[in-house]
């Protein structure tokens, strides 16, 4: 799931 | 990172440098619509709350400032510097009609209920409509100044390189943002007939101008 290590896209 | 998503990124870069420029070279805003400029920075602001709190990595936090700044900048210009030149009248856009859907569908679609996640959501479903209100000025006037298509261009191609982007991730990393995705989907739609116009228009040298 994205969340868990963050959203790394801008 | 992919070469993809730098690209990208490239290309949102280079439309907000574009904007700037215009604005700068002519000094005037004509043409841009001050609402669309006002969501992006919602946008920015929305979705980066994570600044805060969370480090990625420098390119991603000086991205990030960039983008945040930057938007402001806009709006500073617009509504400041060259206020004369911003004409509020053909900028007829109902924002609500985008603001309240979106917030409503962050609140049922996000990875998570915390303030942070839906205000995550809300920016994404936020920026696949935010350029709505420039297109409708340009779909108004009929015509633009070329720099603002060429603006239009860059801002139009970096949601169309998240695209293969993504795909490249679900195959390199198994890695997929449905809430992403589905709204990036959106916001490349909605650039389809400017390009279809930029490309065959601009691109050859004439005006941008659309079919009476």
């Amino acid at each position: 799931r994205p969340s868990e290590s963050g959203h790394d896209e801008l | 990172m992919n070469i993809f998503r730098f690209f990208g990124d490239i290309s949102h870069l280079a439309s907000i440098f574009i904007l700037i420029h215009k604005i700068h070279t002519s000094r005037s805003c004509r043409g841009i619509s001050f609402k669309t400029q006002v969501l992006y920075v919602a946008v920015f602001v929305t979705r980066y709350l994570d600044l805060l709190y969370s480090w990625v990595s420098l390119y991603n936090f000086v991205m990030k400032v960039f983008f945040i700044a930057s938007s402001c900048y806009i709006l500073y210009l617009m509504k400041v510097r060259f206020r004369p030149t911003n004409d509020p009248s053909i900028d007829t856009f109902r924002v609500e009609y985008l603001v309240g859907p979106c917030a409503v569908l962050a609140l049922i679609f996000n990875y998570g209920y915390a303030v942070t996640e839906v205000l995550w959501s809300f920016s994404i479903f936020l920026e696949s409509v935010a350029i709505l209100p420039q297109l409708f000025m340009l779909q108004r006037t009929g015509e633009a100044e070329t720099i603002t298509t060429h603006y239009l261009a860059a801002l139009g191609a970096y949601r169309t390189l998240y695209i293969p982007n993504w795909i490249y991730r679900y195959f390199s990393e198994g890695y997929v943002d449905p809430i992403a995705v589905t709204a990036g989907l959106v916001q490349t739609g909605l650039y389809l007939d400017f390009f279809y116009v930029y490309f065959t228009k601009v691109l050859q040298g004439q005006k941008f101008e659309l079919p009476a």
